[in-house]
This record gives structure tokens, C-alpha cells and sequence, in this order.
């Protein structure tokens, strides 16, 4: 049965083809509102796409959001993949997805970490981070959240080429977070960045690497309680939320914390399900509810974007 | 393809610093091949490791022998993975 929109099953893990093919078949369905964007080139050479949903205009403000970038947490590209459709179908359907649509473009990366993604498929389905070669070192890769210009180097990342959290011997050294700054910094107009991580049910905001209090962090907290009673409102799922070093550890280099020292106000991690069951092993069964909620949440923050210019 | 038999992932709840500080001591023994999927942190913060099969008894033994509480989180990971294979392959019909 030839694929399609239709007959894609959003209920299940794809391999990284499957998902490339899907967002070609999103931006052939319809090319008026989806466009597929090739960014970068992993370091292996997998090209690196993102999907642009845009109604017009030129440099809108836009809404950035991005799964997978440690590849081993499949349900975050799967709720990517759901995102995606929801967005295709909402525009003019959904008021809310219409209403920011008609004033944001919004970027969804699905695969943020690709070839980490297709080793998860072909090798180790533990792997997380990228699949760089680490000079004078027989351990491969670099975490990319550790990987930013933003506090990097400091405590909450490690040197060691072995280590899950090695931060990579220089900031942006890996093509995958280089890919996202370039683009960052070249469209100038990302008014909110969302990146989205599992497992452990928080919503954290900036920062990360210090303890020093975000300038907007009681207008981020307050936003952040918000998302997650619209989350939790779907199935009862539990979250915490706050800034990172407090809700969970000092941890350096990371994303969010570079988005919100580029001036980008409203940035976000999720990560979701589970608190400790499966962990990143979620069943495929749970890839639907946990979308549908985590949908909710990100609403919440696209709204308040949409409401709160700046 | 690399392959998960015998590896568990625990659950460990650190009493205290100290406990902490004695997980991660064990975050640096690498020939372990312990893989934190929740770093040792803080107290209330529970820790999570796949633990491999080779290294499942010293583990355990360790943890035990430092009166530091933890909990099979998954009991056989390869099942895991291979259900999750199955229901991708079964998608394809």
C-alpha cells in the first residue's frame, strides 16, 4: 500500500528513512503551507532537514522546536512525527494552530541527531549521543546538549571522550548543533525555542550551567505552570517544572541555555514520559497519549508567544 | 548489532551525599560499562543505570554493601528491545 499521510502509522518507531520519507510526503501534501529545509550535513553526511510551516510573509517571527537530539529517546522523534501532522491539519481547522500560524512560521526538526539516530536502528539502541570520531580516543561521539556556546566547559559536562556527557573538544564542534546556531543566527526572528528530551516528565527553562536566575525567570516560571496543567490535563501525567540547575543538576553547553542568551525569550526542554518504568524504552503504545498531551503544553507556550510580543 | 541480554537497568535511591557520592564513585570505574541513563546528583533525585550482565553481581554487591537502597527498574532489557523490533516490524503487515 503506497504510503501516505493517511496510512502512515503515527502509533508506531520509524528508522530514520521512513521518517525522511515521511516529511517529504507532509510537504508534497500540501507544498502551500510545508516546506522541507536542508540545514546542515551531519557528521557522517546525513543530510540534516527541518520542516518549515509558514502562511506567507517574509522573516516572520517564528517558533522553533526540535526532537532526537540525543537519538536513543525514540518517543521524542515519534511525537515529532505527530506534531508535524497536527500542524498540517490544524491550519484552519485548529483556531489556536490557525491564529499562530497566520502570525509565526514554526520549524520542527524531527532528527536533530540523525546519524546517532540510525545507529540506534543499526547497532546500539542505547546510543545517545553523536557519532563523531574523538581524536586520540577509541570512544566515538559528543552529547550534543553539552556540545552549545553557552557556559561551555564549566562544571555539568565532562571531558572525557567516554563519558555520556562529554561536551566535545571544542563548543559547536559537532555539525549537528553548528547546523542549528547557523540557522538560528542567520533568520535572527526565533521568538521561542523548544527542545524536547525524554525521560522524566519536567519542563525546564534557562538556565543550565550557572545559578544565576534568568532575567525573565519569574515570567518563565509562571508560563511553565501553565504548559504543564494543560499537559497534565489530558491523562493525569505528572510534571515538574523550573529552571535546570535547580529542578535537576548544573549541567554545561546545553541548547536552551545558547537560545536564551541569543535573546530568545521563551526556551524550553521537555522532557517526557516516563518518571521510571521504561525510561527512554517507552512502548510504542504510549507514543500517541504522550504526544497528545505534550501537543497541549507546547500550545500553551506558542500562544503565549503569540500573545506576548517582544 | 549489539545486544542487551542479561543487562538490567536499576533504580537506586541515594540516602544521603555520601550514597551519592559512592555511586559515583562507581560512574568512574568505565570497565564497568555502567551507562547512567539519571545521573547521581542530589538525594532526592533517583538515579537510573543499565547495568550490564558482567557487572550485574559486583553492583549489586556494592550498593549492598554500602546500605544504599535501589530497585530492578528493568528486569531483562533485551526483551525490551525485541518487543520494541517486533512491533516495528509487525507495522510493515
Amino acid at each position: 500500500m503506497p504510503l501516505s499521510i493517511e496510512t502512515f502509522n503515527y502509533a508506531s518507531y520509524h528508522n530514520l528513512d521512513e521518517i525522511y520519507d515521511f516529511m517529504d510526503l507532509l510537504a508534497a501534501e500540501k507544498p502551500s503551507l510545508v516546506s522541507k529545509i536542508q540545514i546542515g550535513r551531519s557528521y557522517e553526511g546525513r543530510p540534516i532537514n527541518i520542516l518549515k510551516f509558514s502562511t506567507g510573509g517574509v522573516k516572520r517571527p517564528a517558533i522553533w522546536i526540535d526532537t532526537g537530539i540525543h537519538s536513543r529517546e525514540w518517543v521524542t522523534q515519534a511525537s515529532g512525527i505527530v506534531f508535524a501532522k497536527k500542524l498540517l491539519d490544524g491550519y484552519g481547522k485548529d483556531a489556536s494552530v490557525t491564529s499562530i500560524l497566520d502570525h509565526f512560521d514554526i520549524f520542527l526538526e524531527i532528527v536533530t541527531n540523525p546519524d546517532g539516530f540510525a545507529f540506534t536502528h543499526s547497532k546500539n539502541r542505547m546510543w545517545r549521543k553523536t557519532r563523531s570520531i574523538n581524536s586520540g580516543s577509541s570512544c566515538v561521539g559528543v552529547d550534543p546538549n553539552r556540545n552549545w556556546d553557552a557556559g561551555f566547559g564549566v562544571a555539568g559536562s565532562s571531558g572525557n571522550p567516554c563519558s555520556e556527557t562529554y561536551r566535545g573538544p571544542r563548543a559547536n564542534s559537532e555539525p549537528e548543533v553548528k547546523a542549528i546556531v547557523d540557522f538560528v543566527k542567520s533568520h535572527g526572528n526565533i521568538k521561542a525555542f523548544v527542545s524536547i528530551h525524554s525521560y522524566s516528565q519536567l519542563l525546564l527553562y534557562p538556565f543550565g550551567y550557572t545559578s544565576k536566575k534568568a532575567a525573565d525567570a519569574q515570567e518563565l516560571d509562571a508560563l511553565a505552570k501553565k504548559a504543564v496543567d494543560a499537559l497534565s490535563s489530558l491523562h493525569g501525567t505528572q510534571y515538574k517544572y523550573g529552571s535546570i540547575i535547580t529542578t535537576i543538576y548544573q549541567a554545561s553547553g546545553g541548547t536552551i541555555d545558547w537560545t536564551y542568551e541569543q535573546g530568545i525569550k521563551y526556551s524550553y526542554t521537555f522532557e517526557l514520559r516516563d518518571t521510571g518504568r521504561y525510561g527512554f524504552m517507552l512502548p510504542a503504545s504510549q507514543i500517541i497519549p504522550t504526544a497528545e498531551e505534550t501537543w497541549l503544553a507546547l500550545k500553551v507556550i506558542m500562544e503565549h508567544t503569540r500573545d506576548h510580543p517582544y | 548489532t549489539e545486544n542487551f541480554v542479561g543487562h538490567q537497568v536499576l533504580r537506586i535511591s541515594a540516602a544521603d551525599e555520601a550514597q551519592v557520592d559512592k555511586v559515583k564513585d562507581l560512574e568512574e570505574l568505565e570497565d564497568l560499562q555502567l551507562d547512567f541513563w539519571r545521573a547521581p546528583v542530589h538525594p532526592e533525585l533517583p538515579i537510573d543505570v543499565r547495568v550490564p550482565f558482567a557487572s550485574l553481581q559486583g553492583v549489586k554487591v556494592y550498593l549492598e554493601s554500602h546500605d544504599i537502597d535501589y530497585s530492578i527498574m528493568i528486569e531483562d532489557l533485551q526483551e525490551l528491545v525485541d518487543e520494541e523490533q517486533l512491533h516495528m516490524s509487525r507495522r510493515h503487515f
